[in-house]
């Protein structure tokens, strides 16, 4: 607890006043390797210690960072156009829950690694193993949240990340008769779920929005084979032809909007 | 262009000091994303679905949701995966209002909600923040996303 006071932001540079607590600092998830994992707790606006706790990834994988949910999603701050300011975010989500936001796995943004080789060897089971040892421990810092309706959140790659984080979650309560991580369930968006099913929706929705040419639609359904390891050559070719000559300078992640020059 | 403005922000000593961040001077700047960390990737599951029926069984309220502008993880991709759970249909598809319009729409099955949101790409919270909101309050409610 006493790391928790140490850990409080008295504020952030070019912040505007907020009703609400912040904290922010490392919790060592490996000993051995010296990872560590960065987190940023916004509290709730109103009686956070009546609200639920919300822990918020993002995919990528390696783009689980703070530029994304906490600052351009759900977090209570958007930064200005200059990076010198911050403005409230209207919608924010810690209006309804405490949103606790990390960087993970070690490599991500403020997230590190003694052992450079991790950089080199993460994966999904690692990643879940050490988001599940950063919360027991995060626990011990902030004892308040032991007990608390518990929810995880992300979207994209995430839909690996929070699913298996969760499965953890559960088998670690299954073998311990005081469970203090009170997981209530998960909420993901545009969730990578499964590379065969994903695949092919993905294409599908490329034609049936008119991205790509019917020929080059038949191509890939032609050579692509979604449940194989690799793809083969035949296969990148027909998709790379519609990436780089009918998609067209769009920004992939939201077909109607312009994209960033 | 969003993005440009955290490297900007959270690269400032000022902002990584009040935010307790990067004390061990990492040797590299702040990004959005770690590049090596997604080339060098090891373990991936091929599907996540096995892992969805587990946690229905164990009782967890999941909700996915889709985005349904993304062309990267798109709505369709994610309907197709769920449509092979098999899941039992509670509440059939309705569309879901935010004022008074149409927010997205939504099916309720027997241990999970799906919901797409209108217009909304990938970060869906970054295009339609009121949308997203509407949806995070029902989720955390455990109530179904408004008719009306």
């Amino acid at each position: 607890p006493k790391q928790r006071e140490i850990d409080r932001i008295s504020v952030l540079p070019g912040q505007p006043p907020v009703p609400f607590n912040q904290f922010s600092g490392y919790v060592t998830v490996n000993e051995q390797d010296g990872r560590a994992l960065f987190y940023w707790l916004t509290e709730a606006t109103t009686f956070p210690e009546k609200k639920p706790l919300v822990l918020w990834l993002n995919g990528g994988p390696g783009c689980s960072s703070v530029a994304y949910g906490a600052s351009e999603e759900i977090g209570p701050f958007r930064i200005n156009r200059t990076g010198q300011s911050l403005y409230r975010n209207k919608y924010s989500w810690n209006t309804e829950a405490n949103i606790l936001f990390l960087e993970s796995p070690a490599g991500v943004g403020f997230s590190y690694t003694n052992t450079s080789s991790n950089l080199k060897d993460s994966g999904d089971k690692r990643t879940a193993q050490d988001a599940l040892v950063f919360l027991l421990r995060w626990m011990s810092r902030f004892p308040e949240y032991k007990y608390r309706e518990f929810y995880i959140a992300g979207e994209s790659y995430a839909g690996h990340y929070v699913p298996q984080l969760a499965k953890r979650i559960v088998d670690y309560n299954k073998a311990n008769s005081h469970p203090i991580l009170n997981l209530k369930g998960f909420i993901v968006g545009n969730a990578v779920t499964d590379n065969y099913y994903d695949s092919i929706g993905t294409v599908t929705f490329w034609w049936t929005h008119s991205m790509i040419s019917d020929q080059t639609y038949q191509s890939i359904l032609k050579h692509c084979n979604f449940s194989a390891e690799e793809a083969s050559k035949h296969c990148d070719n027909a998709v790379s032809y519609a990436m780089n000559h009918e998609f067209g300078d769009i920004d992939q992640y939201s077909i109607y909007t312009p994209s960033c020059m | 262009c969003t993005e440009n403005y955290a490297e900007k922000y959270y690269n400032r000593p000022d902002v990584q000091k009040a935010l307790h961040a990067n004390t061990t001077g990492i040797p590299y700047k702040w990004t959005a994303c770690s590049d090596v960390l997604l080339k060098y990737w090891t373990d991936s599951e091929n599907s996540i679905l096995p892992t969805y029926k587990n946690l229905i069984e164990a009782g967890l309220r999941i909700w996915v949701f889709s985005g349904d502008t993304d062309s990267v993880v798109p709505v369709t991709a994610t309907r197709f995966s769920l449509s092979h759970l098999n899941l039992k249909i509670k509440t059939r598809w309705y569309p879901w209002y935010s004022g008074r319009q149409v927010g997205g729409w939504t099916e309720v099955y027997d241990g999970l909600t799906f919901a797409t949101v209108r217009g909304a790409g990938h970060e869906v919270p970054l295009f339609q923040p009121k949308r997203a909101f509407i949806l995070f309050r029902s989720f955390l409610a455990g109530k179904e996303l408004p008719k009306s």
